[in-house]
C-alpha cells in the first residue's frame, strides 16, 4: 500500500491527524488525544485494478474474469481502503458517565484498487 | 484532476483552497465520531469529576495499557464485532439514616435513547470502605446494598439487592455486582438509578465519604453493555 505524497497519482493512503485539542472536543474526550481519519486516495489505471485491492471480493473476482478473457470493461477500478481497525474511546457523555467504547472500522490501515 | 478538469472527478466538487479542505475535513471527521458514538451532538461538560475520582475509577476500568497512538489495549476488550460500551458512573451522594442504620445514598443518573433497548453484560459497584476503628472488633462486618423506588426512604421502598461480608482489617475498596438490578432497571425505562448502602459499626457507616479525606474514594458503578438488537429490524444474512 503507498501512502501519499504532495502530488497524488496512483491510489495511495492520505494520513489525516486530527487532535481533539484544536477542535476544543478534549474536555469529552479523555482517550485517545486524536483521531487518525485517514483515508484513500488517487487513481486506479486498468493494469491497476486488483492489486493489491480487495482480491477475495466478488467485485475483483469478476474483473480478473473480464481481463483475462481479454473483454475489455469500461468500468473503473476504485481506491478503496483495504485494512481497517477500531477506534478505542474513552469520553463523558451528557449525564457525566465515562463511556468506554471500540468503535469498528474507523482507522484506515491501508488502501488499493478494487 | 481528470484530463486537466479540476475538482474531484466523481462527486463533482470544485477545487479547493487548502484551509478550505481542511476546514472540511473536520467537519467530516466531527460528525462521523458523534453518528458512531450515536450523539446527536458533543456533550456539554458543566460539572467536572474531581481528577482523582477518575483516575481510580479509570485505573479500576482499565487494568490495560495505553498505546502509542492512544487506543487503549485492555485485557477485557469487547469483542469489536458488536459495538459495546464499557461505562463509569459517578453518584450524587446523600448520607441518609434509615431507623437506627446510618447509610450512603447514592443517585445514578441513565439516559436512553427510545427505542434504544440495552444488554447489560455486567455491572458492579464499587465501594470503599474505611478500616473499623475499633481494634478489638471482628474485622469483618456485614454490609448491605438496597434499592430504593423513586420518591421514598422508608423501609417500604427499599429491596435488598445484596449482602456481603467486608474485610474492614484495612481501608480498602469492594465490589458488590448489580449486573441484574441494573438491567432489571434499565428495562424500566426509567432515568433515576438509587442505591443504598450500608456498612453500619455501631451506628457508624463505614462506607460513608464523611472523614475520608480524599475525593478519590467517590462511590462509583462500572457496567459492561451493549446495544441490543432490534427485534423488529430485519436482518440479512449473508452466505
Amino acid at each position: 500500500s503507498l501512502r501519499c505524497g504532495d502530488d497524488v497519482t496512483v491510489c495511495c493512503k492520505r494520513d489525516f491527524y486530527i487532535k481533539f485539542k484544536d477542535i476544543q472536543w478534549h474536555d469529552w474526550i479523555i482517550a485517545p488525544e486524536g483521531y487518525h481519519m485517514n483515508y484513500c486516495m488517487g487513481q486506479c489505471p486498468q493494469h491497476l485494478s486488483g492489486s493489491p485491492g480487495i482480491a477475495s471480493s466478488f467485485h475483483a473476482t469478476v474483473f480478473s474474469q473480464l481481463k483475462v478473457n481479454g473483454i475489455n470493461t469500461a468500468a473503473s477500478s476504485c481506491c478503496v481502503p483495504t485494512e481497517r481497525r477500531p477506534l478505542s474511546m474513552v469520553y463523558f457523555n451528557s449525564q457525566h458517565s465515562i463511556v468506554k467504547t471500540d468503535v469498528p472500522d474507523m482507522i484506515v490501515e491501508s488502501c488499493g484498487c478494487t | 484532476s481528470v484530463s486537466g478538469s479540476p475538482g474531484c472527478a466523481s462527486c463533482g466538487l470544485p477545487a479547493m483552497e487548502k484551509d478550505e479542505e481542511q476546514r472540511l475535513m473536520i467537519e467530516i471527521a466531527k460528525q462521523q465520531l458523534l453518528d458512531k458514538l450515536h450523539l446527536k451532538e458533543r456533550p456539554n461538560i458543566t460539572q467536572t469529576v474531581p481528577r482523582a475520582a477518575l483516575l481510580t475509577a479509570l485505573r479500576k476500568l482499565h487494568s490495560g495499557r495505553v498505546r502509542q497512538d492512544g487506543t487503549l489495549e485492555l485485557d477485557n476488550s469487547l469483542p469489536t464485532k458488536d459495538q459495546g460500551y464499557e461505562i463509569v458512573s459517578f453518584a450524587d451522594i446523600n448520607e441518609t439514616e434509615n431507623g437506627d442504620e446510618a447509610s450512603l445514598s447514592l443517585t445514578f443518573q441513565f439516559l436512553q435513547e427510545h427505542g434504544q433497548s440495552i444488554q447489560v453484560l455486567q455491572s458492579s459497584l464499587w465501594i470503599y470502605a474505611r478500616s473499623s476503628e475499633d481494634p478489638h472488633r471482628d474485622s469483618r462486618l456485614s454490609a448491605r446494598v438496597y434499592l430504593t423506588a423513586d420518591g421514598g426512604d422508608s423501609d417500604s421502598n427499599r429491596t435488598l439487592v445484596i449482602e456481603k461480608m467486608l474485610e474492614v482489617q484495612e481501608s480498602n475498596w469492594h465490589t458488590f455486582p448489580i449486573t441484574r438490578t441494573l438491567q432489571a432497571f434499565l428495562d424500566g425505562g426509567k432515568h433515576r438509578l438509587r442505591l443504598e448502602v450500608s456498612c453500619d459499626e455501631d451506628g457508624k457507616n463505614l462506607c460513608s465519604l464523611e472523614g475520608s479525606a480524599h475525593t478519590s474514594y467517590q462511590p462509583f458503578l462500572v457496567a459492561q453493555v451493549r446495544l441490543r438488537d432490534n427485534p423488529s429490524k430485519h436482518s440479512l444474512r449473508k452466505r
